[in-house]
């Protein structure tokens, strides 16, 4: 495509090309939004994360995607957001004010070596790519890898099974970088990182069941985010902390971010309702993203409005 | 590449907590078994995706404990055929 507004949404796309959508975008756009690389995969793949900024010294909202390398909607909703950020701003009175006031910061492909695996290998493939000393599997599960409960009930010590959490807290450097990128930025007051699938919208936290302190408001924000989501397509989700909704789960992203301070702390499980699971059709991508942002925005703007 | 011909993806509805249990006990890596929503609850569904190799023993483990299911995916290959057809048509395009 010779502009990213000629590229296709509407289906997925190889990590070559999601590469260059984003040299696309910054290019058309360099007053707005910027290409960071905040450290290189295993196997040596740029982590490209887009800042969307106006101005100096803002602090930051946090939005990944593809962590899990399979989700393919999650990246391809990634792009969508994208797009959407440089078309609406100047235009919806809500974003601009957002971006007037904060960065935002998206890494589309988070796990760049594992959804390289996923076109050329195996399309169910989940976990990264580095290989585990003394045994034939390969691969950490990257939201097992962090320094939450790292290690805990809700995560494997077997490297070949789905939720190995790695030898130690931090060690997949796609989880490093933006550990290192969090602590260095240092004034990120929200993330939110997009998994793929159930409809869930969760929060702190997964390895304990100690309620979160700011539970209530997470729990009040969740509802609003959801009915916005729902609003559009009518797509259900349920809601609430990790441990309650789900199951527990150790070492997981959002509880690392929430325990280093970062309040609004989300994690997105998007379509879909059981029929497709993570194949979801490429004609989903769109209807997905847009509900999905509906829900993003309502987060944004509650961080905007309740700073802390 | 990993192919998945015959593989097929089942939504299995655990009555009960003993339900779940028995689930969790399946030999995942004997029987090749990818969990694409683990069992944790009765409350929320499972599914798995069975190897072709696996799928009768698996049907008769959940037939001998009346566990209920259906399958969400008939052949996962299939799917992956239509994923792909759709990339590379827009890629010609």
């Amino acid at each position: 495509p010779r502009s990213t507004d000629d590229f296709v949404y509407t289906t997925y796309h190889d990590l070559d090309s999601i590469y260059s959508f984003i040299d696309m975008l910054v290019a058309e756009h360099s007053n707005l939004v910027s290409k960071i690389v905040i450290g290189q995969s295993y196997e040596s793949r740029p982590l490209n994360v887009l800042k969307f900024s106006t101005g100096a010294n803002r602090p930051g909202l946090w939005i990944d995607t593809g962590i899990h390398s399979r989700e393919w909607v999650t990246q391809a909703s990634g792009i969508w957001f994208a797009k959407k950020i440089v078309t609406d701003y100047g235009r919806d009175p809500v974003l601009t004010d957002i971006l007037n006031n904060y960065d935002i910061f998206l890494e589309i492909v988070t796990n760049p070596d594992g959804f390289a695996y996923t076109h050329s290998s195996d399309r169910m493939w989940r976990k990264t790519r580095k290989p585990n000393p003394g045994s034939s599997c390969v691969g950490v599960d990257p939201n097992r890898n962090w320094d939450a409960g790292f290690g805990g009930p809700g995560s494997s010590g077997n490297p070949c099974t789905e939720t190995y959490h790695g030898p130690s807290a931090h060690s997949e450097p796609e989880v490093k970088a933006i550990v290192d990128f969090v602590n260095s930025h240092g004034n990120l007051k929200a993330f939110v990182s997009i998994h793929s699938y159930s409809q869930m919208l969760l929060y702190p936290y997964g390895y304990k069941s100690t309620p979160s302190q700011d539970q209530a408001e997470l729990h009040e924000l969740s509802r609003k985010a959801i009915s916005e989501l729902q609003s559009l397509y009518n797509t259900s989700y349920r809601y609430g902390s990790i441990i309650t909704t789900i199951y527990q789960a150790s070492g997981g992203t959002i509880d690392w971010t929430y325990d280093q301070g970062i309040k609004y702390s989300y994690t997105f499980e998007l379509r879909d309702t059981g029929r497709y699971g993570f194949i979801l059709p490429a004609n989903q991508i769109v209807p997905t993203a847009e509900e999905t942002w509906l829900a993003l925005m309502a987060i944004m703007e509650h961080t905007k409005n309740n700073p802390y | 590449k990993v192919t998945f011909e015959g593989d097929q993806v089942l939504r299995i509805t655990a009555k009960n907590a003993e339900q779940i249990s028995l689930l969790k006990e399946l030999p995942e890596q004997t029987l090749g078994l990818d969990f694409w929503m683990e069992p944790v609850h009765e409350s929320l569904p499972v599914d798995v995706r069975v190897p072709f190799h696996s799928l009768q023993a698996v049907r008769a483990f959940l037939a001998y404990n009346q566990i209920q299911y259906n399958v969400m995916i008939e052949d996962v290959q299939d799917l992956l055929d239509d994923e792909e057809r759709e990339m590379v048509k827009f890629r010609t395009f």
